[in-house]
């Protein structure tokens, strides 16, 4: 099965000072960042699986299969998220764990890229709790067209429609996890609006 | 009536009108009110003698050319964060997020592709224009240790002669970067190793793209001009990331700078899968 040592392999690559401070090669550079990569995405399944482990296992019960498989999304920073992109199915949820890696308690608000704008989140007690939307800048659609066509290999038109912001409480070295529905029914909420100021003279 | 002022929380920040920039950052709970400007500008790369390249940074010796003195602004509001929109130019767009449980500004900056046609290799930074009287010191991060004093065109142990007058006052940053004056503070973090310097009492710079076309004669041995193509398109890396600001009373700055620092290196790790809720909520 997958595990860490791929990532524990390419680690030695931040000890190099080249590497390190961005005076290698250009060809050089792509093959560190292709080891790195190799690692993160290999790290990622370990630890997607553990968490999978942890948030659904049964007290006194061994994990040898996880009931769901978690996903990451470690291109957030372009809206490039196909788990919270497509839509949520009727009866299901999307399911999203946050994981503090600090020894002191967080709120947060987070931010994932969907394309419904009638959408339910709950707190871990099944409590709804308040969001916002924000539409999708221009900038951000055109670079996450771009990159993910040079990396991915995906000339994907379609990108989402807005962020959806919502507050998460994570209790230290912890998880909690936060469930989002699509409404019954319209949701009726007060929008954010934006104010475009006059044309700079 | 010429500016508009931004932020759900505590902290507000006011934009003009007319030229869409940053005027003052003003915190309601602490009473700290500083008037600062923040605007983009390039250094064009030395490329005599000397060239500036992966390893140096060497501007050409000319003043840096200011991006744009007016944006367009579209502001955002809601009820967990406001955002400020900026585009200063073609390839510089930058959005300031004023969240309502905290007290400092996170801004998310994407700059590229750096165009060169002009033959000129373009070292891109944020100013920060601070109302401080700062007499030439501020404080930088050493390895995301100790903050440590700078003082400007002068080194402690040695008689320093100065020839750089921008490169040889510019430390890097792992942390960040802060001023002070006899009442407040204002404090930059980043998110990735930068480079940073006050170059005027009462600023702040952070060095945030580079893209050159002369070779530093150091050993690398090619210009620092990464491309990425799609099909037989290339164009110049666009950088995205991440700085924070945020102004303090003279001395509780430094409790925000490390607990913010560690929450800025250690974000929440995010998984994401889909299931039934009946499923979920006896864990």
């Amino acid at each position: 099965g997958p595990t860490t040592s791929a990532l524990g392999d390419a680690l030695g690559i931040a000890q190099h000072h080249d590497a390190v401070t961005g005076t290698a090669k250009q060809h050089t550079t792509n093959d560190y960042a292709k080891r790195l990569a190799i690692g993160a995405s290999e790290a990622e399944v370990v630890v997607s699986s553990s968490l999978s482990c942890l948030a659904s296992r049964k007290s006194g019960h061994q994990c040898t299969k996880p009931a769901s498989t978690f996903s990451q999304c470690p291109l957030l920073n372009i809206s490039y998220c196909p788990p919270t992109e497509k839509g949520i199915p009727e009866g299901k949820n999307l399911v999203v764990a946050a994981y503090n890696p600090l020894g002191w308690n967080r709120t947060d608000i987070i931010r994932i890229p969907v394309n419904d704008a009638n959408l339910i989140v709950k707190d871990p007690l099944g409590n709804a709790i308040n969001v916002q939307y924000v539409n999708l800048d221009n900038v951000t659609s055109n670079l996450r067209k771009f990159y993910t066509e040079a990396y991915l290999g995906q000339s994907s038109k379609r990108v989402p429609r807005y962020w959806l912001l919502f507050q998460v409480t994570v209790p230290p070295l912890g998880w909690n996890t936060y469930f989002i529905s699509r409404a019954a029914g319209k949701v009726k909420r007060r929008k954010g609006f934006f104010l475009a100021a006059d044309s700079p003279q | 009536d010429k500016t508009v002022e931004v932020g759900p929380g505590n902290l507000k920040m006011s934009f003009s009108r007319t030229t869409g920039q940053l005027k003052r950052m003003y915190n309601s709970r602490t009473g700290v009110d500083v008037p600062i400007q923040q605007s983009f500008l390039w250094y064009g790369s030395m490329v005599d003698t000397q060239s500036s390249g992966a390893y140096i940074f060497r501007p050409n010796g000319a003043q840096p050319n200011v991006v744009s003195r007016s944006v367009p602004i579209k502001i955002i509001r809601g009820p967990m964060v406001d955002e400020v929109h900026q585009q200063f130019n073609s390839w510089i767009y930058q959005v300031t997020r004023l969240y309502i449980d905290k007290e400092h500004a996170e801004v998310e900056y994407t700059i590229g592709p750096i165009p060169t046609e002009d033959s000129v290799g373009k070292e891109v930074i944020s100013r920060m224009t601070a109302n401080m009287v700062t007499e030439k010191v501020f404080y930088t991060d050493s390895n995301g240790r100790d903050f440590l004093k700078r003082v400007r065109d002068y080194r402690a142990d040695w008689s320093l002669q100065v020839n750089e007058p921008v490169a040889g006052n510019y430390y890097p940053l792992n942390l960040g970067i802060f001023i002070t004056d006899k009442k407040s503070e204002f404090s930059v973090l980043v998110d990735r190793a930068t480079g940073g310097a006050s170059i005027k009492d009462g600023q702040v710079e952070i060095m945030l793209h580079r893209r050159m076309l002369a070779d530093d004669g150091r050993g690398v041995g090619e210009a620092l001009d990464e491309s990425v193509c799609v099909r037989d398109n290339c164009e110049g890396l666009t950088v995205r990331g991440n700085y924070y600001l945020s102004v303090n009373q003279l001395g509780a700055g430094a409790r925000w700078r490390r607990t913010t620092g560690q929450e800025v290196y250690s974000p929440l790790l995010l998984a994401f899968t889909q299931e039934k809720l009946e499923t979920w909520t006896e864990s």
